[in-house]
């Protein structure tokens, strides 16, 4: 609101001299000769004067890039090539000066350098929301997405100015891509999946920048892209938009488990809270992730001793903070008061009333669920350390007590959403997947109810007939079922409920055998 | 049911769906090859 | 048995459910990951290379860009200078280069047409460019085959080599047609 006079025109004409200026053969190297007489030109016509002339001036110029690509994205007669040409042209150069700018502002102080960058991301993201909301279906994401990845590429060149900003570079690109995120603009989220997957931006965040400290950024991003997905794959609403953002997000993940599986590894909770239980493919893509310098045992190995896995003890890194999920605190209080003592006894009766909620979408409350089953398990396997994790040792037990507590007295989808949480952790050999793989099959062995039988072997079965990966603790988890006579697996009735079913089993038990 | 926000959420998704980013959107531009794709036979190499 | 959603059943139900709507095939029973284009037993990082997440193929060399010395980049001092691409003015081993370098490009059905132009078809099958071996002859001529001697283009090795062939002339590709809009040099 309420520009000064004049400085629309002033704006205009400065951009229209910047570009010719970069243009230019004239422009030296890195465009460096031409910044700085053009930064005598912003002085003179007093852009540099206030903190808010400033602002107006990167908005306005944003504002006039932006509607020189609609104009040439409606030309009639062009090619696709000679638009973004035309585009690229004066948006280049805009990226240009932003840099120059932001490299050389403040000298060496870099909190200025830093400020300013902020300042411009954050006024592209405003005139960003501002246009996709203003123009709905006819929002275009091209100059947002040339701006933001030139702008990002030319910020991450290897010189020692900005390598010494760089951390704080990859913040800034991080928080304005998850205020960008598909469910604040979702007409931009094919090129933010573009951004976010760019092999500079996955390079830099997730190898070169050094202790992980991209990877917590990273993994918020991911949890964007599966939220905006989730409510349309949860309903198998797999119109071809969504299909194509559904693939996308595929073959990024794929990239992840090949190039940086320790990181599903390390984020595997988040994500799998987030991603609907139907996903079961990408799910099972995440799950299978396992460190590069693990050798995997076949699970096919005859009389495999999973015990006896050297990595089998291993707690595998959570980076997430479950004791928070466990809400409210009165529940986490009287949960942990059971875990040690068994009481209070009204515990266990009331457990299901705590994890039933009204979320749109779920009777349950999913991540409560997920929050509660992880916990548990984590706090009974230290207790088991001296007699070591098996079906014999874990229960008796407190903990066992809460999960055959769900297991019998939660409904259907209830129990189901609760052995989805177990299966979660049956991943590549550790302390977590023996231990979990243990409960599962202990709660098929002990259960009184044939309907438990069916949900586990349901909860096992969806994800074994999907196309590959499958992790590893699923596979050594499923065998044991169908080979240990003790389970009695084939004398159910739900193994030949249907043609198919039957067929099914005998194929997923052929492969197994 | 999809809420009213996801509703809008996937008609704008509809809508971007019809002008998709290109690969060459990420790159410097080239003024002397450009990238100009065009449907060429399935028997052709295409990586 | 569980007779809702949850149970064996109501996974047969969608299992059938998606046999019959191919929209519902991406969850159940998934899709082949091997077909997105990545070549996931790469022994290098897939990311370097990742071109897009709506590619179906990774990175060509010439789209990776570099952070290279200014000095190197010439074109904008240059280009006034530079001859006009002239695809009949080039070798066949430029002709291969351009043909195989720029898969779903009109830089490829240029090259081909080219190619075309020099006598080298297109075997369709075979995915492979091959000549007439000259001073050959050609035998066992019919209306729809002939046999002979011909020079193979081997991509893979980057070498001519001459053998002989049962040719026939449905598996040849026609002249490549230039879609006129698209190209601009």
């Amino acid at each position: 609101f309420d520009d000064p006079a004049g400085l629309h025109e002033k704006t205009e004409f400065l951009l229209r001299e910047w570009v010719n200026m970069y243009h230019s053969p004239q422009a030296g190297r890195d465009s460096f000769k031409a910044f700085n007489a053009f930064v005598q030109q912003m002085h003179t016509q007093g852009i540099l004067k206030t903190d808010d002339l400033i602002t107006r001036f990167f908005r306005l110029c944003t504002e006039m890039c932006v509607d020189l690509c609609y104009r040439a994205l409606s030309e009639a007669g062009q090619s696709q090539t000679m638009i973004r040409a035309k585009c690229f042209h004066t948006l280049d150069a805009f990226v240009r000066l932003i840099a120059l700018l932001v490299k050389h502002s403040g000298d060496t102080n870099t909190v200025t350098k830093i400020n300013l960058l902020n300042k411009v991301l954050g006024i592209m993201a405003g005139v960003l929301l501002q246009d996709h909301e203003v123009r709905f279906a006819e929002f275009q994401q091209l100059p947002y997405h040339r701006i933001f990845i030139m702008l990002f590429i030319e910020l991450n060149a290897p010189e020692p100015i900005l390598e010494a900003i760089n951390f704080e570079v990859l913040t800034a690109f991080c928080h304005v891509f998850h205020i960008l995120r598909p469910a604040k603009a979702p007409g931009f989220a094919y090129a933010w999946l573009e951004l976010i997957s760019h092999r500079v931006f996955i390079g830099r965040l997730l190898a070169l920048t050094p202790n992980q400290r991209g990877w917590g950024f990273y993994a918020q991003l991911l949890v964007d892209l599966f939220k905006i997905l989730a409510p349309f794959l949860r309903n198998a609403d797999m119109t071809k938009p969504v299909q194509l953002l559904y693939k996308g997000t595929l073959r990024v993940l794929l990239v992840l488990l090949h190039d940086f599986p320790e990181f599903l590894c390390d984020y595997h909770y988040a994500f799998c809270d987030v991603i609907p239980p139907n996903c079961i493919q990408m799910r099972n893509l995440i799950l299978s992730a396992f460190p590069r310098t693990m050798r995997l045992p076949d699970p096919f190995t005859v009389n495999l001793v999973v015990e006896h896995l050297p990595d089998i003890n291993k707690a595998p890194r959570i980076l997430t903070n479950i004791v928070s999920l466990i809400q409210p605190a009165s529940f986490k209080k009287d949960l942990d008061s059971y875990l040690k003592s068994r009481a209070p006894i009204t515990f266990l009766s009331e457990l299901k009333s705590n994890l039933q909620a009204n979320p749109q979408g779920s009777r349950y409350d999913i991540p409560l669920i997920n929050a509660l089953v992880l916990y548990v398990g984590t706090q009974a396997i230290p207790l088991l350390q001296t007699k070591g994790v098996s079906m014999s040792t874990i229960a008796p037990s407190s903990h066992m007590d809460i999960f055959e507590n769900l297991a019998v007295n939660l409904d259907t989808e209830g129990r189901y959403l609760f052995l989805t949480a177990i299966a979660n952790q049956l991943r590549y050999p550790n302390s977590h997947t023996h231990y979990f793989s243990c409960a599962l099959l202990y709660l098929f062995r002990q259960a009184n109810d044939q309907t438990i039988q069916e949900l586990i072997t349901r909860v096992l079965l969806e994800r074994l007939i999907v196309n590959r990966p499958h992790p590893w603790g699923l596979l050594i988890t499923f065998i044991e079922l169908i080979k240990n006579q003790n389970f009695k697996f084939w004398d159910h009735e739900f193994v030949r409920c249907a043609p198919e079913i039957e067929k099914l089993f005998e194929n997923v038990a052929r492969s197994c055998y | 049911q999809l809420t009213k926000d996801q509703h809008y959420q996937l008609s704008n998704l509809e809508a971007a769906y019809h002008h998709l980013p290109h690969p060459s959107d990420s790159e410097r531009m080239r003024h002397f090859l450009p990238r100009n794709p065009c449907p060429t036979p399935t028997y052709y190499p295409s990586a | 048995m569980v007779m809702d959603q949850f149970g064996i059943v109501g996974l047969l139900s969608f299992i059938r459910a998606a046999e019959q709507d191919a929209n519902m095939v991406a969850l159940a029973p998934g899709i082949d990951l091997t077909t997105l284009g990545l070549n996931l037993n790469s022994p290098e990082n897939l990311y370097s290379m990742f071109q897009s997440p709506f590619a179906e193929s990774a990175c060509r060399p010439q789209d990776i860009d570099y952070h290279v010395p200014a000095e190197y980049l010439t074109n904008m001092f240059i280009r006034d200078k530079l001859a006009p691409i002239k695809l009949n003015r080039y070798s066949e081993d430029l002709l291969f280069y351009l043909f195989y370098m720029n898969g779903g490009d009109v830089l490829q059905l240029a090259a081909a047409a080219e190619l075309y132009s020099r006598d080298w078809r297109y075997h369709k099958e075979e995915r492979v460019w091959l000549t007439r071996a000259p001073q050959y002859e050609v035998f066992g001529k019919t209306s729809t085959s002939e046999r002979g001697t011909y020079i193979f283009f081997d991509a893979n090795n980057w070498r001519r080599n001459a053998k002989e062939f049962h040719l026939e002339y449905d598996k040849l590709e026609e002249r490549p047609v230039i879609p006129s809009y698209s190209f601009n040099q």
